[in-house]
């Protein structure tokens, strides 16, 4: 059977607010030893993401940039909890990125998928 | 067949010195568009890895550090050319972590797995 996002996804999601200081993003990020946070506006709608690259580059640019808005991702590559596992991970590697926002029909944040959750299918493979 | 390391591993990989400036590691990483940086001595002997999550730590601690060296990973995680994929996809697993510095067998620094080359393995399977 070909495996869906849903079975190896992660469901504990941190977020941030695209309002956010950068710092407040690096703490929230090392807190939850993750390199990505998907971007919510007020409204808690999906509006991009900002990884520890980003944070990384705005000390590589030393721009003013103050808030998560300023550097973060806005057009954002996503998955599904249907979608079959191997079509989201061609979308990681066409895209050169670590992790896929999993929105549902309703068009809710259901979960993250990490590339490094592609190890679990060897569980059951081999 | 079950896939080894040298068959999805990328062989172009940027480095830094152990006493070169976080900034510099930054730029390196952005010019890379990548989050890993396996980091030398001055011999050319792997000491450590730094990562854009080590940067952004730095961002959320504000400590004085200045220099590589200072906010490196020291026991670094490690694969070989020959070593099983799945092998090394559990790895990356176990750990948390999204690549790993092959090594091989003379000792010497041949490539970076990183978990989004797994999703190589996928074209030919499907
Ligand atoms: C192109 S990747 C390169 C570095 C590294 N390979 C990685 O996986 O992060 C870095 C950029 O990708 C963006 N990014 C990460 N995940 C994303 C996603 N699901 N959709 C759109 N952009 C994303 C980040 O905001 C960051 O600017
Ligand atoms: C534990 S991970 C957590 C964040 C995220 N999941 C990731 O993949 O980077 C972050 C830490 O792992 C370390 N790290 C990354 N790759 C490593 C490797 N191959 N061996 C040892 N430590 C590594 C980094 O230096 C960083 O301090």
């Amino acid at each position: 059977h070909t495996p869906r996002v849903r079975e190896i996804m992660n469901t504990k999601v941190v977020t941030i607010y695209e309002d956010e200081e950068i710092s407040t993003a690096a703490k929230r990020l090392l807190r939850g030893e993750t390199n990505h946070l998907p971007v919510l506006n007020r409204e808690g709608k999906l509006v991009g993401i900002v990884t520890t690259f980003d944070v990384s580059k705005a000390v590589a640019t030393t721009d003013k940039a103050k808030i998560v808005l300023d550097i973060m991702t806005k057009k954002v590559v996503t998955t599904s909890p249907g979608e079959a596992v191997d079509i989201a991970a061609r979308k990681l590697e066409k895209h050169n990125i670590s992790a896929l926002p999993v929105i549902d029909s309703q068009g809710t944040l259901a979960g993250m998928l990490s590339a490094i959750d592609l190890g679990k299918l060897f569980e059951k493979r081999w």
